[in-house]
């Protein structure tokens, strides 16, 4: 049944489910979903978390009624390139931030509601070869780019009405950069992972390239996801799409490698694999705070906690439609969960 | 991780680095 499919099983050594289904919204023209996020909507001083649900042409607004409905309150209508994934800009509202293109981003676009004209529009904020964007703290917007043989790392400061205040650049490394990651305890340090596996560290203050740190060669096309500093060492949060199998540690999803920027050596601190029983590589994934989720190519999602160095939660892929997206919510601690019929259940992880 | 397999750890890492690197 649909209630079983939604649930997630038990995994050994839980006592209890700590992935609770709360709702599900399904948009009923039946478009295949290529992305899901939230966001923060409102007005006058009132504003809720709305999901944002993304299709190839279209990206369409939905607002929390009571009791676990959802409303479909906006659809924009995009042009000819495709929509590619939306990008959640922390510390905005009323915004949706989305990349567009085909094989690579081609465009970044942001979608609003206007209250001078009491209409819902869009506006360019960026064209180009964009390989990697990220969404910073204060509304900011980060972007590596190639134009010729040049890379760009631009950061542009959005204002809510839609118009760019700002533009900034960052030194650029020689390698292009695939993934963007803030560090925490540290407020004008980002890190990036390159293509030819490095970790970079700038200063976004100053734009300064501070340096460049080789992860090793067992895990090409590293991914950061999350950057901390603690007592001196700066620890980033990697997937590893391309990672091989090992007896040690099965088929990684996440690892965790505690890097020293001043010598630029590093060790693994965790990894985060599948319990014995379950398979599936890594498909993609998201990490907020110490939790770490992925949809896994067995059509599953799973969810670790970085801390415990073990996976929490399990949920199984239906008969009929396998999970395709797992995203974190920008507020607290729920989880989206989409799946190949265009649908998009909300679980809260405890 | 020791400090003997990561080298000489420095709390300021960030601004360390900052004053060294080019402008």
């Amino acid at each position: 049944t649909e209630a079983e499919q939604l649930t997630p099983v038990l995994l050994d050594g839980l006592r209890e489910e700590n992935l609770q289904f709360i709702s599900k919204l399904k948009d009923s023209s039946g478009s295949c979903a290529v992305d899901v996020s939230s966001v923060w909507w409102g007005a006058a001083g009132y504003r809720e978390l709305c999901v944002v649900t993304a299709c190839e042409s279209s990206v369409s607004l939905w607002k929390p009624q009571a009791p676990d409905h959802w409303e479909k309150v906006y659809t924009w209508q995009l042009g000819e390139i495709p929509v590619i994934q939306i990008i959640p800009v922390p510390d905005t509202c009323n915004l949706v931030c989305i990349a567009l293109g085909n094989l690579e981003i081609g465009e970044i676009r942001l979608l609003l509601y206007s209250s001078e004209n009491d209409s819902f529009k869009q506006s360019l904020v960026k064209s180009g070869n964009i390989k990697a964007v990220l969404g910073l703290r204060d509304g900011k917007l980060i972007s590596s780019s190639r134009a010729m043989q040049e890379q760009q790392v631009e950061i542009v400061s959005l204002s809510e009405t839609g118009r760019c205040k700002d533009r900034q650049t960052l030194m650029p490394p020689e390698e292009t950069v695939l993934a963007f990651a803030e560090v925490e305890g540290v407020r004008d340090a980002l890190v990036g992972t390159t293509a030819v596996n490095s970790v970079v560290v700038w200063n976004l203050k100053t734009g300064q390239l501070l340096k460049k740190m080789h992860i090793g060669y067992s895990y090409p096309a590293s991914i950061c996801h999350r950057a901390y500093s603690d007592s001196g060492l700066l620890f980033v949060v990697l997937s590893h799409p391309h990672a091989k199998e090992s007896e040690l540690c099965g088929n990684p999803a996440f690892r965790v490698i505690a890097f020293n920027p001043k010598t630029a050596r590093s060790t693994g601190v965790m990894f985060s694999s599948l319990p014995p029983g379950h398979t599936g590589r890594y498909l993609e994934g998201e990490v907020k705070d110490a939790w770490a989720a992925a949809v896994l190519t067995s059509g599953a999602i799973a969810v670790w906690d970085l801390l415990l160095g073990c996976c929490t939660a399990l949920l199984p892929p239906g008969s009929d439609s396998r999970w395709t997206l797992v995203r974190w919510s920008a507020a607290g601690a729920g989880l989206l969960a989409g799946r190949a019929d265009g649908s998009v259940c909300v679980y809260r992880y405890a | 991780c020791s400090d003997s397999d990561l080298g000489p750890i420095s709390l300021d890492w960030f601004e360390e680095l900052s004053s060294e690197a080019p402008p």
